[in-house]
Parts: structure tokens; C-alpha cells; sequence
């Protein structure tokens, strides 16, 4: 682990005066592979050790810990101060509508259902809208998932091949409804597909929800920034829910899209159960990353 | 990359992010990096690229043949397997109709039966392509559906059967002891079956993929990968970390979500990609 490569890269030193500048270079090495090891982006990790070695320089050794885990208390606090700022909730003043993005097979239709039993939970009347045209069964699996928690599902006649049409036959159904909250899902897509980007951001413009959430698997690698980056460009984020957290994977993309887009990392995907969506734990991927 | 700067020096950390952004992870990129260096004044700037090619070519090696219909008649079955969302119901399809294409005769295993509406999204796949599909009820049991399916391939004397599976992470243990029982149900009536075991695996996944292959190939002894959706910005270097640790060979490539966006895994392609 990195504690235990810093402690072997400081075992002589102990406390007293301050980190010395070879000291803080010495760890860079070791925290830069951990972090590549992590999956963080490569530009991003550049980016974060700079600035947190600027930290680390004035730092004094304190007596009872070595600098190796100094140096990491030092990255783990900056990184779980980066990943939880400003991780508020959500935005439901009416229309209270949720739109959810990204990439294919993320997580998208599982975690709209998962919201909604958590959104019911807190007492309030959610309702979901199928606006995935493309996959096969895509609005099944959707009217499947609001059947097990109980929540209304606007589903679309499969063949329907225009989603903005769709859009408007749904906040038709929804004024007949009673709730207090709209979740849309919507088709998986790659960032860099520019005709259904397009096709996303007219639907976002129509929609005009007020939270878009980025939903991400944990386990992405380098085109992190990429990937959160185009959203956030192309339709404007609100959020990111990082999925399947309850693997191995260390999750540095988490790291990667929140530094690149400034949004606030909202809930984690912990399993397949609709039960299993929790808030963002910023110290414990901060941990999970460093290793 | 530097790469055609004549005369010029190799910009060893250019190459090095090179990689790194193409998802080798560091390890791999570290070995591959210190291979070249250590070709003292042999390798330019105009010829780094050749050179790394072929670093990365004799790591992924020969590329194997496509998968065989069996001499004796009896179908052969590819199992295919792997965690939440990579693509392993639309690359069945996509394989499906590959095969079909060449004049074989296909059938499908619907043994996802816990995910909501798996049976139905692959379902759909069958009969837009023409293809027999086996399947029970939602929950019902995934090893009696392989079996069932087994059972009819062999009596229909089908060329391929093709064994889908539900999403599962490497790390639950109980969930890989379905798997291996899927794959003992498989070999009940035909001891050389499953003759392909295959890992679908996202580009877009970090280091996390040797993980799920090696969890994987512990219960499966896979003799194949899939990498999909290639046709977005993942390059799915980790494959080729995979192919270094655990000799595991990508056979096709996923690049879009139709059933016609599915090739040979070509080597010379993909590391152009990375590079
Ligand atoms: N283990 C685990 N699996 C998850 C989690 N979230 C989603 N999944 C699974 O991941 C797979 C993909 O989920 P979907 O909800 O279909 O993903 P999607 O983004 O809607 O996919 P597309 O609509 O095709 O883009 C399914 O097998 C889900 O059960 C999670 O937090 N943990
Ligand atoms: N762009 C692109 N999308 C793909 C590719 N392969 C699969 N997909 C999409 O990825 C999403 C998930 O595909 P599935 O086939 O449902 O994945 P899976 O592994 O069977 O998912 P689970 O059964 O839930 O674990 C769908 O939206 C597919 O259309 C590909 O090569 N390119
Ligand atoms: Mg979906
Ligand atoms: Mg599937």
C-alpha cells in the first residue's frame, strides 16, 4: 500500500523540524504511482501533487508519526476535502425534474430507480420516465424496476423513435399524476458521439430540469476527464453518482471528474439491490484511491 | 508522440503518458518503457512508434481463429461472462449474427435471468436476428437454462450456442460460485464444454479490468476477451495488461450498439488507437 511504501521510503526519519523538500520528492514518486495506480487521470494527478506538495513544504514533522504518514494524512485530508465540497442534495423546487446521463451500461436506469425509492423514502412522489428508444427492452426494464419499489413509470410505445415527442407526452402524463418529482432516463451514449449529444442536449433544453446527474461507473479509467468533461460542456452537469463502488475498483475517476468539472460527487451505486444507493462518502474513496 | 522529429531524441515521458492515458496502467507502461530504453541509441524519435508497436504487438501476440463448429456435430458452446454493463447481451447478439452470417446455425441462452428485463432485452436480439432463444421465467434458474438450451442445441444440431450470463463484480464470491456452477451444468453433457469461456470487457475500464480477469479466469479458465465499445474514447489498454499477466486473448472488438458493429480483434488497429 502507499502507507507502507512511504513508511519504507522515510524508515530513518523521525520527528522533529520541518518536511524537508527531498523528503516531499521522495513521496511525490510513490503517491504519483498510487494515484496512476488508481486510475486518476493522468493530468489531473499532475495537477493534484503539485498542489499538494506546496502544502506538504511547510509541514513540520510531528514527533509520534513518521513523515511517510504524515505525507499521506496530508494527501488523504486534501483529497477527501476536494472529493466532498459542496456535496449538497438535490435541487427539487418545482418542476422538480432529475435527468439522468452518461455513458452505456453506467448505471443510468438502475440508479433512476434507486433515486426514486430513496427520493420516496424521504417522503416525497416520485415518478420515472422511460426515454430510452435504443436499447432493447430498455423501457421494460425501467416499468420493471418502478413496479418493484411502487413508483409510476411513463413508458413510451417502443417504437416511438422521437425522444423530445416523448418528452412532451410525459409531462402531459405527469400532470395527471400526484408527485413532486421527475427522474428521466435516458439512452446511454458515448461522450464523443456528437448526434446523440445533440440529441441529449435538445432533450436537456426542453426538459429544463434541475439537477442533470452524471451517472459514472467507478471503475472508469483514463477517459474519466473526457467523459465528464463533454457532459458537462455539451448539457451542464449538477452532480455525478459514481456506480458499482461496491467492487474493487479504486475509484480515482472520481478525483478526475470532480477536478475537471467542479461538480459535486451526489450518491454512490453500492450494488444491483434498489436499496443499495448511498450518500457520497468522500473519506472513504479518498482512502479506497490512495490505496 | 515525437514521433517524426528526424534525428530528434525520444521524448521517453511523451511515450510514457502515452500509454499511461491509453490505459496500460503504470506497471505495464513502466516494463514496456524500460524494454525500449534499454535498446541503447537503437530507437529515434522517427522510429519509436514502430518500435512500441512492436512491444505491445508481441505481448498480444497471434491472433486466435475465429471460433470453430465442432467435427463431431455437437454444438459449440461459448460461455460468456463478466461485470455490470461492459456488453456482454448486445456482443452475444452482435456474435450471434456474425455467425449466422457465415452460414452457421445459432441459438441463444437466455441465462440472465435476474436482472430486470434481461430476458426480454435479449429476446428482442433474437428475433431481429432470426436466432432460437432458450429461456425460462424471470428468477428461474441460470445453470437449468444453459442445460435446457444444451439439450435443444444438441438435438437440433446446432452449430453454436451462445450462453449469456448476469452482470456480476468478480469480487462476490457468491455470485462466481453461480458461474462456476453454470459451466459444470454446461459440461454434464458434453465433457468439453464450455469450449469458449469469454470475459466482455468495457474500454473505458481502468486497471480495474485485470482485476475482473483475473477473477474471472479463476473460475472460468477463460480462453477469450471481448472489448467493447471501442468506438468511444476508451482505447482498452487493459487488455493488453491482461494478455501480459493472465495469456488471455482478445478475439472481438465491440464498436457501436448494432448488430453489424463487431470485428476480429486486429492488433495492428487497435495499437495504432494507442498510439
Ligand atoms: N454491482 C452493481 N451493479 C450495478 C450498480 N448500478 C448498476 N448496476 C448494474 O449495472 C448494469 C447496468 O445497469 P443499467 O442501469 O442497465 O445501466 P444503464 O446506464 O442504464 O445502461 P444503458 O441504458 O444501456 O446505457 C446492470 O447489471 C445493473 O444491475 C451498482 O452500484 N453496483
Ligand atoms: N457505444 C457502444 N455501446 C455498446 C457497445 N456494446 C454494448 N453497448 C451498450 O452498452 C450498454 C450495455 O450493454 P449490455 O449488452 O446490456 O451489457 P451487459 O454486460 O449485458 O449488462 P448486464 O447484463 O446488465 O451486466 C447498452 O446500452 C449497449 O447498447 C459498443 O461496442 N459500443
Ligand atoms: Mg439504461
Ligand atoms: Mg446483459
Amino acid at each position: 500500500s502507499l502507507s507502507d511504501n512511504l513508511q519504507n521510503t522515510f524508515k530513518k526519519i523521525r520527528g522533529h523540524g520541518k518536511l524537508t523538500e527531498k523528503n516531499i520528492t521522495d513521496a511525490m514518486r510513490e503517491v504519483r504511482m498510487a494515484l496512476l495506480e488508481a486510475d486518476v487521470e493522468f493530468s489531473v494527478a499532475k495537477t493534484f501533487i503539485a498542489n499538494v506538495k506546496e502544502r506538504a513544504l511547510g509541514e513540520t514533522v510531528l514527533k509520534s508519526v513518521s513523515p511517510g504518514q504524515q505525507i499521506v494524512k496530508i494527501f488523504q485530508d486534501e483529497m477527501a476535502a476536494l472529493l466532498g465540497v459542496d456535496a449538497e442534495g438535490l435541487d427539487l423546487n418545482p418542476p422538480a425534474r432529475i435527468l439522468m446521463v452518461g455513458l452505456n451500461g453506467a448505471g443510468k436506469t438502475t440508479t433512476s430507480a434507486k433515486l426514486a425509492l430513496h427520493l420516496r423514502k424521504e417522503g416525497r412522489r416520485p415518478l420515472l420516465v422511460a426515454c430510452d428508444l435504443m436499447r432493447p427492452a430498455a423501457i421494460d426494464q425501467l416499468a420493471t424496476l418502478g413496479k418493484q419499489i411502487d413508483v409510476p413509470v411513463y413508458t413510451p410505445d417502443p417504437n416511438e423513435k422521437d425522444v423530445l415527442k416523448v418528452a412532451k407526452d410525459a409531462l402531459k402524463w405527469i400532470e395527471n399524476q400526484n408527485g413532486t418529482v421527475t427522474i428521466f432516463d435516458t439512452a446511454g451514449r458515448q461522450e464523443i458521439d456528437n448526434e446523440l449529444v445533440a440529441e441529449l442536449k435538445k432533450l436537456r433544453d426542453f426538459l429544463d430540469p434541475k439537477e442533470t446527474l452524471l451517472v459514472a461507473d467507478s471503475a472508469t479509467g483514463q477517459q474519466a476527464v473526457s467523459v465528464a468533461q463533454h457532459f458537462e460542456e455539451a448539457i451542464g452537469i449538477t452532480g455525478i453518482v459514481l456506480t458499482k463502488l461496491d467492487g474493487d475498483a479504486r475509484g480515482g475517476a472520481a478525483l478526475s471528474m470532480r477536478s475537471v468539472t467542479q461538480k459535486p460527487i451526489k450518491f454512490a451505486g453500492v450494488g444491483e439491490k434498489m436499496s443499495e444507493l448511498e450518500a457520497f462518502d468522500p473519506e472513504r474513496v479518498a482512502g479506497r484511491i490512495l490505496g | 508522440l515525437n514521433r517524426f522529429k528526424s534525428g530528434e531524441p525520444v521524448d521517453w515521458d511523451d511515450l510514457e503518458e502515452t500509454l499511461i492515458t491509453g490505459d496500460l496502467g503504470i506497471r505495464l507502461t513502466t516494463e514496456i518503457v524500460d524494454i525500449l530504453q534499454a535498446k541503447k541509441g537503437q530507437i529515434t524519435a522517427e522510429t519509436i512508434v514502430e518500435a512500441c508497436t512492436e512491444e505491445i504487438k508481441s505481448i498480444l501476440g497471434e491472433s486466435p481463429a475465429l471460433p470453430q463448429k465442432r467435427e463431431d456435430g455437437l454444438p459449440t458452446v461459448i460461455l460468456v461472462a463478466g461485470v455490470n454493463g461492459v456488453g456482454k447481451t448486445t456482443s452475444i447478439a452482435k456474435l450471434a449474427h456474425l455467425l449466422k452470417k457465415q452460414g452457421n446455425s445459432v441459438m441463444l441462452a437466455a441465462a440472465d435471468t435476474f436482472r430486470a428485463a434481461a430476458i426480454e432485452q435479449l429476446t428482442v436480439w433474437a428475433d431481429r436476428l432470426d436466432v432460437p432463444i432458450i429461456k425460462t421465467q424471470y428468477q428461474g434458474d441460470p445453470s437449468a437454462v444453459c442445460y435446457d438450451a444444451h439439450k435443444s442445441a444438441i438435438t437440433n444440431n446446432v452449430d453454436f450456442l451462445i450462453c449469456d450470463t448476469a452482470g456480476r463484480l468478480h469480487t462476490k464470491s457468491n455470485l462466481m460460485e453461480e458461474l462456476k456452477k453454470i459451466e459444470r451444468t454446461i459440461a454434464k453433457q458434453d465433457d468439453t464444454a464450455p469450449h469458449e469461456r469469454w470475459i466482455v470487457v468495457d474500454a473505458t475500464t481502468g486497471s480495474n479490468a485485470l482485476n475482473q480477469a483475473r477473477e474471472f479466469n479463476k473460475a472460468l479458465e477463460l480462453n477469450g476477451l471481448i472489448v467493447t465499445k471501442l468506438d468511444g474514447s476508451g482505447k482498452g489498454g487493459s487488455i493488453v495488461a491482461v494478455k501480459h499477466e493472465l495469456d488471455i486473448p482478445a478475439r472481438f472488438i465491440g464498436t457501436g450498439e448494432g448488430e453489424n458493429d463487431f470485428s476480429a480483434f486486429d492488433s495492428d488497429a487497435f495499437i495504432a488507437s494507442i498510439l
